[in-house]
């Protein structure tokens, strides 16, 4: 049978000259690690779903990929985290937004399109939704990277107005 | 922001994406979340798609689903056969115009001012991958024995 899955970490101003070999080495050793474990589900008959979220799942993980433990830092300091998932056979569809406490996203997302009565939660409604669920809680510092937080510090040093910080990048 | 796209062997695709926004981001700002039609999409009958990049130029454009609308078009185009006076793209031309589709939506997003890459499988197998930036990290793997990961251009 055939089968086919792609993945990404993101994208954006990635340099080479602003990357050491061994940080290179260390992200392309991450996802490989994360296409083996959706490939492997493929290649042993296993569905689509299952695929996508083991590899979301194991780069939600990892505090390199800005997703889950790792994620950037809103202006207040917080980690909120957003994820989506798709199922292209029925066009069911969950996402859920600005959840705070939920250690795989993407696992709540696909608990709100199992649900099936709604598409797409948010906040503390979506994480009463997720402990209803049984879906795995932590506390918020369990996301808290030095990287991240360093990033939001530069970013505030450089006394930008409202306006220059809510540039639309995202 | 991650994301996966995948075509299984029972021919269902599926699509996820999971991220920490933006850095910085206030007022409970979710224009950066992977939202249905923008940031991801799925269905059988074109492709899954997984988006990254600024999320407010995704929404406006509505790539994930724009990306599938029309690649949806073009296999009703090329395979529709009350049209009996064109003829059938070539199995090569048809891979190649897939790869149009993600490059000219971006190229949209692009132009309205916005930056960032999709990936997408088809129902036919390919893994493609469409970014604007000078960087991605990516990887893909098929059943034909494809397996690469790549970060930069």
């Amino acid at each position: 049978g055939r089968w086919s899955l792609a993945i990404h970490g993101g994208a954006g101003t990635i340099l080479r000259e602003n990357m050491t070999s061994d940080q290179e080495a260390e992200y392309e050793a991450a996802l490989a690690a994360a296409l083996d474990a959706g490939s492997s589900i493929l290649a042993d008959g296993g569905s689509a779903l299952d695929a996508v979220e083991a590899v979301v799942t194991r780069l939600e993980d990892d505090p390199k990929f800005n997703a889950g433990r790792g994620a950037v830092f809103t202006w207040d300091e917080a980690n909120e985290l957003d994820a989506a998932i798709m199922d292209g056979r029925t066009r069911e569809a969950g996402a859920v937004t600005g959840v705070t406490s939920i250690k795989n996203p993407i696992l709540l997302a696909r608990a709100v399109m199992m649900d099936g009565r709604h598409v797409f939660l948010s906040g503390e409604g979506a994480e009463t939704f997720a402990n209803e669920r049984g879906i795995e809680a932590v506390d918020p510092s369990y996301f808290r990277t030095e990287k991240r937080l360093e990033a939001l510090k530069r970013l505030k040093e450089r006394e930008l107005s409202a306006l220059d910080v809510d540039h639309k990048y995202g | 922001t991650v994301g996966a796209v995948a075509l299984d062997q029972q021919g269902n695709l599926a699509a996820a994406t999971s991220t920490g926004g933006l850095t910085g981001k206030r007022w409970g700002r979710i224009g950066d979340a992977p939202i249905i039609g923008a940031g991801t999409y799925a269905d059988n009958r074109a492709c899954a798609v997984s988006a990254t990049g600024a999320g407010e130029y995704f929404i406006r454009v509505g790539v994930a689903h724009e990306i599938c609308s029309r690649l949806r078009m073009l296999e009703a185009s090329n395979y529709l056969k009350f049209d009996k006076a064109r003829p059938l793209a070539a199995e090569e031309e048809i891979r190649a115009m897939k790869q149009l589709v993600p490059d000219a939506v971006l190229a949209e997003v692009k132009e309205l001012g916005g930056d960032g890459g999709v990936i997408l499988v088809t129902p036919e197998g390919e893994a493609l991958f469409s970014f604007n930036t000078p960087g991605m990290y990516r990887g893909r793997a098929t059943s034909t024995g494809m397996r690469e990961v790549a970060i930069f251009e």
